[in-house]
């Protein structure tokens, strides 16, 4: 799976996801990628969020209308509200992770899984990592 | 005010000991580019929709990630892609889901959201609305790669389950 979340200079964000799925899936099987609220969400009031890992536990979270929500009314961090949401993931017994930005400018990562190849860029520098 | 991006190539059992050098250097290759292709529209005072579709559209067209040309297959044997967008500063969102014949199925979901009234078209539908679109389109062939179909017949001859952690996330 892939996905990007960006903030533009006119202050509006915006979210995407790209996948292929499971391996060997049957039956039409479908995650969360194209579910709108749980791999993929955008709203200029609170964040934009692309997911990627164990699909099902992501839509049963609703992990990133979710992680907007936390940050919409309960006013907290991204970094905060992404944590506690893939925590949340994880008492399901699902594992993956997630990228946001917010209109205010913060850009995190959280994942619960060994490794998630990720990178970010400003007007500063790009930077990959993987582990 | 300033311009942020962040891309992502999925996640999972990434463990550094069993990486080739040649595959982690592709990879961080790969997100380098899609981080540029992004980079381009924003510096440049584009939008975040555009950049987020530049940088994925990037990763979809690279084989070393699960989407697009690369993408894991079914048990049939088949590469059936989801995506979606979605635009923050009006709410629109577009998806589609087990799609067969759009090169870039982000691109497809864009479409969804731009040039329908929907949020989300599946299957042989999606296909042909893809089509109607003008959308370039690509045959099986070129999203499945030899060492996913090796890797589903490992899959099947170990018996092992789609749900099992070296296959989950493709």
């Amino acid at each position: 799976t892939v996905g990007a979340v960006a903030l533009d200079s006119h202050g509006h964000v915006a979210a995407g996801t790209s996948t292929g799925g499971m391996m060997g899936k049957k039956w039409g099987r479908v995650g969360d990628s194209p579910v709108i609220g749980a791999g993929t969400y955008a709203d200029d009031r609170a964040c934009a969020v692309s997911a990627t890992g164990w699909g099902e536990y992501f839509i049963r979270a609703g992990v990133a209308h979710e992680i907007c929500a936390r940050i919409r009314h309960k006013g907290e961090d991204a970094q905060t509200a992404a944590d506690a949401v893939l925590a949340e993931v994880k008492s399901l017994g699902g594992d993956g992770g997630v990228i946001v930005v917010t209109p205010k400018g913060e850009r995190v990562f959280s994942f619960n899984t060994k490794g998630m190849y990720r990178g970010m860029a400003d007007a500063t520098g790009r930077k990959v990592a993987l582990y | 005010s300033e311009w942020k991006l962040v891309v992502h190539g999925g996640a999972g059992a990434i463990e550094r000991a069993r990486h080739k050098p040649e595959k982690e250097a592709a990879v961080r290759a790969g997100l380098d580019r899609a981080l540029a292709a992004g980079e381009q529209v924003l510096s440049s005072g584009g939008k975040a929709l555009d950049a987020i579709e530049a940088a994925i559209r990037v990763l979809e067209d690279d084989p070393n990630f699960n989407a697009g040309k690369g993408a894991v297959i079914t048990d049939d044997g088949r590469a059936e892609l989801d995506a979606s967008i979605m635009d923050g500063s009006t709410r629109a969102a577009g998806a589609v889901a087990g799609v067969t014949g759009t090169k870039n199925p982000i691109r497809l979901a864009r479409a969804v959201m731009e040039k329908s009234p929907h949020v989300m078209l599946a299957a042989a539908g999606a296909d042909r609305f893809s089509r109607e679109q003008g959308l370039e389109q690509a045959e099986q062939d070129y999203f499945i790669l030899p060492e996913r179909k090796k890797q589903l017949e490992e899959m099947k001859a170990k018996r092992l389950s789609a749900l099992t952690v070296e296959y989950k996330y493709g």
